[in-house]
Formats: structure tokens, C-alpha cells, sequence
């Protein structure tokens, strides 16, 4: 495509056209938009964040897709974001204000070799690609990998589980520089990691059954936000913590970066409603997108409405 | 490249926590080669489990044998993961 007008969003991309679709984004949007890179996956694949500013030391918004190489509407979702942002921003009032006082984050494929392997040699690959001494078996979870819990109930010791943690907490680098960019910025207000499938909106805690702190303030707002993203489509959520809606699960993002003091920190579960599970038709990418937009905005402008 | 001809995807809706118990001992089967696509958790959120052929039919005796109900969400993998890489390559070609 010439430009990420013509990129087609109704369609699953390769790891090359999503970095390309970056690059084309930035190139159009230098004013607002640059590309930051956080780190090498084992496998040494940049790990691309684009940053959306308007102004120097703003607090931040980050968001994530992909940490799970086969959730490939997610990766998808994210490109869309990008393009919603830049599209709206100076259109939309209330994301011209947001943009106006923080910047966002956003980090479309957080395991890119999971998401090359997917396309390269199993559709269904979920976890990272980097091998594991004394063992025949690949990957770490990176979503079992982060220091909150960590080794806890809820997390596999064992490498050839898709749940499996890793040696130890941050052992893998895809985890590790989201950890050092979150711990470097230090004013990271609302941290939102975006997963398929279960359509669900969880906050802390997955690995222990204490409330968090602003356990009743995470479940209103959660509640708005499922309620905006339920009034597009009638997509129903539901809602709560990780613990009490799923399942324990340690070693958790959310929990790592709640416990850091990012007081809104959400994990989606988007689409599907029973019928594909992780391989959604692409014709249910933009639908899937726009839903979440929805709720993604109101988080948004809740942590600009509500500094802290 | 891994391919998953024949395999299937079945939504298991438990009745109670002794079936949820039953579906656990299920996953710590690793021979079967089963894959939750959501685990067994509560008898309120329905299990998902991507069954390679190999073990289809073992694991239906045993859903059948526990009347546990489940019905088949995905006929066959491969066939929809094909439709998806057909949508891609017709992209590139366009």
C-alpha cells in the first residue's frame, strides 16, 4: 500500500507489512507520531512501540497487543488503533484532549517471533521462541513471566506447558524491556494489555485472592468501559478480577504493573463469542477493533479525568 | 510447517466441579496432545479444548462415558486455518 490509507485493515497481515505499516504511519505523521524501539526479542526482532505525543514529559498511556503470538485479532486490533488515533486526533474532542496531556503507547507486536513463527510453522503458537535448557520444548509464557507472584499457583513449571513461566521472573526479553521502558518513564498512569479470546475485562489481582486496593473505582470503570464497548455491536463482557472471573494466574502483566503504582491497569479478552476462538475470520477484525476502541476510550479519558 | 488436518475443537460445558475435575485430570494427559483453549475453571465458563485427530476419538469415549456434554465448535482446523491463509494470499495478490 502507498499509504496507510489504502492499508487494508480487514485483512491479517505478516510480521514485514505491519513493520512497514509503521514505518509508512510515522513518515505520515511525524508531528505526532515516532517509533521507539525497547528492546531485541531472543530471536533479535526490534521491539517496536509507537509513541503518540503532542508535548515533552507528558504522563503516559500504554497499550499493548500480541503477547500472545496466535491472538492474531489483537495484533490486528492494534494497527487499527493507530490509525484511529492519528485520524481522530484534532477531530475527536475528547482523544484531542487526552493527547493534549499524555502520551500513548503502543506496542502492536510484543512477541514478534511468536507472531513469525505463527505465519512461518504453527498457526497455533502462543508463547515466546526461546529455548529452554534441558528441555526439547520452546517458549515461555510471557504473560506468567513478570515479577508479581511470580512461580506462584497459576503459572507450569514445566517447559512443555503453555503456561510454562520461565526460569526465573523477566527471564525473557521481550518481557524484560517492557519492564525497564515502564520503570524508565516512571509516569506510567494506565497500562492495558490486550488478549483473545473470552470477551472479558479483568484487573489485578490473577494471582492472589486479596482485593486490590482500588479494587472498587478498577470494577466501576470496567463497567463503563464494557458498556460502551457492548453499545456498537451488543458484544456482551463480562467483568472482574483475574482471580475471581478466570482463574489464578501468576506471574501476571497487570499485576506486575498495578503493583508498580499504575493504579489502571486492564487486560482484554476480546472476541470470539464461541464459534472460531483464536482463529476469528478477518472479516470480524474492524467490528472486533471499533468495540474495543470504545472502551479503550473510556479508560482513557477516566485516567485523564482522574490524575494522580 | 505444523498442520492440524482432521483435528477439532470441542466447547465442553461442565455441570459441575467434579466434572471440572474430571476435565483437569484430561489436561495433565499430555500424550493426548490437547491444547485448552480455555481451561476448565468453573461449571460457568465453558471449556474449549483443541483435540489433535489422534486422540479424537479417545476423548469423546471418555467425554461420553462421564456425560459430559460438549458439541464440536471447530469440524476441522486445518480447513479453517486454510480459508484464512486463502484471505492472505488473495491480499498480497490484489
Amino acid at each position: 500500500p502507498r499509504s496507510t490509507d489504502d492499508f487494508v485493515y480487514t485483512n491479517y497481515h505478516d510480521l514485514n507489512s505491519i513493520y512497514s505499516f509503521m514505518d509508512m504511519l510515522v513518515a505520515e505523521n511525524s508531528n505526532l507520531v515516532s517509533k521507539i524501539v525497547i528492546g531485541q526479542s531472543y530471536e533479535n526482532r526490534p521491539l517496536n512501540v509507537l509513541k503518540f505525543s503532542t508535548g515533552a514529559n507528558r504522563p503516559g498511556i500504554w497499550i499493548d497487543t500480541g503477547i500472545h503470538s496466535r491472538e492474531w485479532v489483537t495484533q490486528a486490533s492494534g494497527i487499527w488503533f493507530s490509525k484511529k488515533i492519528v485520524t481522530d486526533y484534532g477531530r475527536d474532542p475528547v482523544l484531542t484532549d487526552i493527547l493534549n496531556n499524555y502520551d500513548i503507547f503502543l506496542e502492536i507486536v510484543t512477541n514478534p517471533d511468536g507472531f513469525a513463527y505463527t505465519h512461518s510453522r504453527d498457526r497455533m503458537w502462543r508463547k515466546t521462541r526461546k529455548p529452554n535448557s534441558g528441555s526439547s520444548c520452546v517458549g515461555v509464557d510471557p504473560n506468567r513471566n513478570w515479577d508479581a507472584g511470580f512461580g506462584g499457583a497459576g503459572s507450569s513449571s514445566s517447559p512443555c506447558t503453555e503456561t510454562y513461566r520461565g526460569p526465573s521472573a523477566h527471564s525473557e526479553p521481550e518481557v524484560k524491556a517492557i519492564v525497564d521502558f515502564v520503570k524508565s518513564h516512571g509516569k506510567i498512569k494506565a497500562f492495558v494489555s490486550i488478549h483473545s479470546y473470552s470477551q472479558m475485562l479483568l484487573y489485578p489481582y490473577g494471582y492472589t485472592s486479596t482485593p486490590a486496593k482500588d479494587q472498587a473505582e478498577l470494577h466501576e470503570l470496567a463497567r463503563k468501559a464494557i458498556t460502551s464497548l457492548q453499545s456498537l455491536y451488543n458484544t456482551r463482557y463480562t467483568y472482574g478480577s483475574i482471580i475471581s472471573t478466570i482463574y489464578q494466574a501468576s506471574g501476571g502483566t497487570i499485576d506486575w504493573t498495578y503493583n508498580q503504582g499504575i493504579k489502571y491497569s486492564y487486560t482484554f479478552e476480546l472476541r470470539d463469542t464461541g464459534r472460531y476462538g483464536f482463529i476469528l475470520p478477518a472479516n470480524q477484525i474492524v467490528p472486533t477493533a471499533e468495540e474495543t476502541w470504545l472502551a479503550l476510550m473510556a479508560i482513557m479519558e477516566h485516567t485523564k479525568n482522574n490524575p494522580y | 510447517k505444523k498442520t492440524f488436518e482432521g483435528d477439532q475443537v470441542l466447547r465442553i460445558t461442565p455441570k459441575d466441579e467434579a466434572q471440572i475435575s474430571l476435565l483437569r485430570e484430561l489436561s495433565e494427559q499430555e500424550h493426548l496432545g490437547l491444547d485448552f483453549w480455555r481451561e476448565p475453571v468453573h461449571e460457568s465458563l465453558p471449556v474449549d479444548v483443541h483435540v489433535p485427530f489422534h486422540s479424537l476419538q479417545g476423548v469423546r469415549a471418555f467425554l461420553g462415558y462421564h456425560q459430559i456434554q460438549y458439541n464440536v465448535m471447530i469440524m476441522d482446523v486445518q480447513d479453517l486455518l486454510d480459508d484464512e491463509e486463502r484471505e492472505m494470499v488473495k491480499y498480497r495478490s490484489f
